[in-house]
């Protein structure tokens, strides 16, 4: 069968949108030391089957697009992380310590499908 | 309705942090250098996209991935050898470990004590420090160091910056046994033979110790769920 061509424009397609994550703006500044904040990012957009092979895919989700271009009852592939990077925090607790602790995968580097 | 998920996700960030509740310090503690150090170099690694093994702290050379400073919650004590000439302070030292979790391993308790800022040109006596363990938890006013355990005893020549012991082992056995946790006894007297002359001044000097001295037990942990061998396995 003929694949149809992509339906998103290049905006919709699958990428790394960025997001600043402010803990003033959430309250927790009083009691968080550092950062103030941090970039998370997020990733949103579309996967279309045509361009799976470039949009930084997965095997599966070249699968599964091709599957969806046949029965569109199957959903799109979905739009990722694929590289994430940790940030360390800094903050202090109830009894008065001070903690620094170190979390994986916080930040979105790299969307993919 | 949105003011409710937000406290629910509030409290779902707070856990995830390892905390029970959100805190609410009425001011902050002061962060210490090293780990000002620490956070600042892993920033610079991560903004640089740097890979880093998040389960060792190449700074204090031992592995963990998360570093606690404790504050010194003991008190003075005033005890009738105060009064005798060589004996400057006396001070009763404990450090609440519960905020450690049980599956937390430890990898480094290091004892700092800020003995407050020095001047140059008026340099004070040479000062001996014995720290001890505490016997019995502190009761009726009363306490016990244990007879004969005195573990560290050290030589300081003024002016000294801060001076820093391991306890390493200590710590990991109140942490196992949180009931033996009474504390630590800290004693420092005035070294050598001192002139009767100077008496006054010796006691202006260690009661400026008394309001300068910052004791807090430095902890590092490794958490088997983030550092374990299937967390390196997957890493």
């Amino acid at each position: 069968a003929a694949i149809p061509a992509p339906q998103a424009p290049c905006k919709n397609l699958c990428h790394r949108h960025q997001l600043f994550i402010s803990f003033q703006d959430l309250g927790w500044h009083k009691w968080i030391i550092a950062p103030r904040g941090f970039m998370a990012n997020y990733c949103h957009g579309e996967c279309p089957f045509s361009l799976t092979t470039s949009l930084n895919s997965s095997n599966y989700a070249f699968m599964q697009a091709l599957m969806q271009a046949v029965d569109p009852e199957i959903p799109q592939a979905v739009c990722i992380p694929i590289k994430l990077s940790p940030i360390s925090m800094l903050y202090q607790d109830n009894n008065d310590n001070v903690i620094l602790r170190h979390y994986e995968d916080m930040v979105v580097d790299e969307c993919g499908c | 309705a949105w003011g409710q998920t937000f406290q629910f996700q509030d409290s779902v960030f707070i856990q995830f942090l390892g905390l029970d509740k959100v805190p609410s310090p009425q001011k902050f503690q002061p962060v210490p250098y090293i780990m000002r150090k620490i956070f600042q170099d892993r920033e610079a690694a991560a903004a640089a996209g740097d890979s880093q093994d998040s389960c060792y702290v190449k700074d204090l050379g031992v592995r963990g991935n998360v570093l606690r400073l404790l504050p010194d919650q003991g008190v003075f004590l005033y005890s009738k050898q105060l009064s005798q000439a060589s004996c400057c302070l006396e001070k009763l030292l404990y450090f609440n470990l519960s905020t450690t979790k049980d599956k937390e391993q430890l990898t480094m308790a290091q004892l700092g004590l800020d003995l407050g800022p020095s001047t140059y040109y008026n340099p004070g006596p040479d000062l001996e420090l014995a720290l001890s363990l505490v016997q019995e938890p502190p009761g009726w006013g009363r306490f016990f160091p244990k007879p004969g355990k005195v573990f560290v005893l050290q030589t300081v020549p003024w002016p000294q910056g801060i001076l820093h012991f391991n306890l390493l082992h200590m710590a990991k056995d109140w942490n196992d046994n949180p009931q033996k946790n009474s504390g630590l006894f800290l004693e420092i007297q005035v070294k050598g033979d001192r002139d009767p002359g100077v008496d006054s001044q010796l006691k202006d000097t260690c009661a400026r110790l008394r309001r300068s001295l910052r004791a807090s037990l430095l902890v590092v942990t490794l958490s088997p769920e983030q550092c374990g061998p299937s967390s390196r396995k997957r890493r």
